[in-house]
């Protein structure tokens, strides 16, 4: 179980820094496999345990290919996954100074990077798209519209411009009376023109 | 495989039997606040077999059940159906569609069905880790949910690859 | 110092059920001031005590009218404000069940409860909209014109329309070099015919 | 009483001073994702005496100082400075214009100033809860805190009250 890991990790870290080229136009990523390291130095590293966000400052030992033996035996230490990312023009530092468009930009370059490497039957998206402005909104919908033949995508919205990049749309309503109603529409799909400007 | 229908009576804003037939491809479930859209995503993750009630928004799993409204009785249960469809065998059941059912009434007692026998949860998660969705549902991004990648530390982050793989 | 909360919870609470008229238009509100009590009761609630929303199945007692007596001798029970809300034709139940826009309409309404009962100097709200569709954003929007006489309000937004409810605007931008720009322009104001549907 | 201007200068996305002025009334800060809107936010929040970084999301004071960019070296301060009309009198100062301002550097050495003179937080806070403006900020909203006060306990709400009262 341990190679199946290995393999969906380095395929997902290579699907990560191509998604970001598209997700962040100019920008940069990549995924790092940690060891978070007990002892005196995590307690020098400050809060850089307990804080979640931002975890650039864990004590942490880079793992480039992961080392078989050591993530098997060193049973004492955690492994977990970096996220690095540097929007264009800017300078690479904790994730928690990002702004709220860019954290969701990243959580679905993270999400499309795994599903690429070994995707799931389906997906619920369920408003990923709320803080995102249009332009953004445009790139995720490309990129979803892209690889859609791999999985099944559900994406619950309220909003209209992502209504455009349905194959099967669901309007749901509610009367004024508690209950819901569904409708039910096919789409012809033709590749989208979604950024006209 | 992918998701074929899901069927929804007495589940939170649906009290009447309410049907959605999905596609492969990309299906958008658009509507006012309000309306019931994420009801639908609280009823697939309760019907694959979600334990938390604060997953679904509730404080007790009762809370899912249709509680009434203006011109509307309270429902006694609730029941959810997933109908997923197996043609490409990714499940290893002899069987073309794999029909999930989860039950609940007031009292708190419920039932887990597919394709009409009564099964348990474990029958339920087993079949579904088959096709790589795991105990944790990571397919799943619940409202508000998405920046939690973000967020999470590292460790989480590994156990969602580990998950898919 | 208890008859200052005490004014300003009983103005609040008269305040929550006229805003929650305008921002759920056939809905109901209303704010109760309880004391969590504790002992076997509270213990037979289940976990109403630890889960956060919902917070109906807390085992309190109605403090109608705030029992000054009571608030301050009874150091011991805790005091806290539960927020009812019934959205047109539903059926009141626990707040952990509201939709995402439902929950920040919600929030927005005990926000400007609260202000109306004693206003802070300024507010500034950065994408509290960003759950809302469109026609709640009017609601949101209309309430927010009709009392920027009585307080400054900086609201922060990637959307356009919220630009429209602006006295004066700020554009921030960023010219792909990492470096923020700002430029701002007054408007005109004239009363905004928000809703033409 | 009413927010006057903001200056910024070498504070997260601003490395050369940037001042914004405001007038009573609705304000309203819009742009792109990532263009420094929340900054702005984080720099009223930073300059009135925000103690904890997670407030400001960073992980020490030291994050909001500008850590360069192409083309750009990083600074080795952050100075916000927050003007405060006072011609209403609401702050019990003989002055019709309050200027509160705070700096830090790398090693996390900081001030406040007032008026021009050093000051403590403790001036800063007093003057502020003449206005209304408690310790807690109940009157700015950060991204993402909005539904706060629907998930969190009575109690907190209770305070939020409190805090105006
Ligand atoms: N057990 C129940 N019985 C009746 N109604 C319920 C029940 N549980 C939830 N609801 C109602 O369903 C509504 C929430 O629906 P949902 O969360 O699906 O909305 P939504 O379409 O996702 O809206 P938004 O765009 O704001 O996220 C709430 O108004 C809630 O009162
Ligand atoms: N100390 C710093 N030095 C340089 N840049 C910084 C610093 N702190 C934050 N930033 C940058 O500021 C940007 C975030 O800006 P901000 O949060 O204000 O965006 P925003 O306009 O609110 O966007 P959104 O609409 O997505 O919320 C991030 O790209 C971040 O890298
Ligand atoms: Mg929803
Ligand atoms: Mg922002």
């Amino acid at each position: 179980i341990r190679d199946a890991f290995d393999e969906t990790f380095q395929a997902a870290a290579r699907n990560f820094e191509e998604v970001v080229g598209q997700l962040f136009p100019g920008g940069r990523g990549r995924l790092r496999l940690i060891r978070e390291d007990s002892g005196p130095r995590s307690v020098l590293g400050g809060d850089g345990g307990r804080s979640s966000a931002g975890d650039v400052d864990v004590p942490a030992t880079d793992v480039d290919g992961v080392d078989q033996e050591a993530v098997g035996h060193d049973a004492e230490a955690a492994y977990g996954v970096e996220i690095e990312i540097t929007p264009a023009g800017k300078a690479t530092r904790r994730l928690s100074l990002l702004s709220g468009g860019e954290k969701s930009m990243t959580a679905l370059a993270f999400l499309f990077a795994v599903f690429l490497a070994r995707p799931c039957p389906f997906y619920i998206l369920d408003e990923v798209e709320a803080a995102l402005d249009d332009s953004n909104i445009d790139r995720f919908l490309s990129l979803l519209r892209r690889v859609s033949d791999r999985a099944q995508f559900v994406v619950v919205t309220h909003q209209r411009r992502t209504m455009e990049a349905a194959d099967c749309l669901y309007g749901v309503s509610m009367a004024g009376n508690g209950v819901s109603k569904v409708i039910s529409r096919r789409l012809p799909q033709e590749p989208p023109a979604l950024s006209a400007a | 495989m992918y998701l074929k229908s899901l069927t929804l009576k007495g589940f939170k804003s649906f009290p009447d039997r309410t049907r959605l037939d999905f596609t492969p491809g990309v299906s958008v479930i658009v509507g006012p606040n309000g309306s019931g859209k994420s009801n639908v995503t609280d009823a697939v993750l309760w019907a694959l077999g979600e334990q938390s009630p604060l997953a679904v928004r509730g404080q007790s799993m009762q809370d899912v059940i249709f509680a009434g409204a203006h011109g509307q009785q309270a429902r006694a249960e609730a029941l959810v159906e997933v109908v997923l469809d197996n043609s490409d065998g990714a499940i290893d059941l002899p069987a073309s569609e794999i029909s999930i059912s989860r039950r609940i009434d007031r009292s708190g007692e419920g039932e887990y069905r597919m394709n009409g026998a009564r099964c348990r949860l474990t029958d339920v998660l087993e079949v579904l880790s088959d096709t790589g969705l795991g105990r944790e549902m990571h397919s799943v991004v619940s409202q508000g949910r998405v920046e939690a990648i973000v967020t999470s530390k590292p460790r989480d982050r590994k156990m969602l690859i580990e998950e898919a793989a």
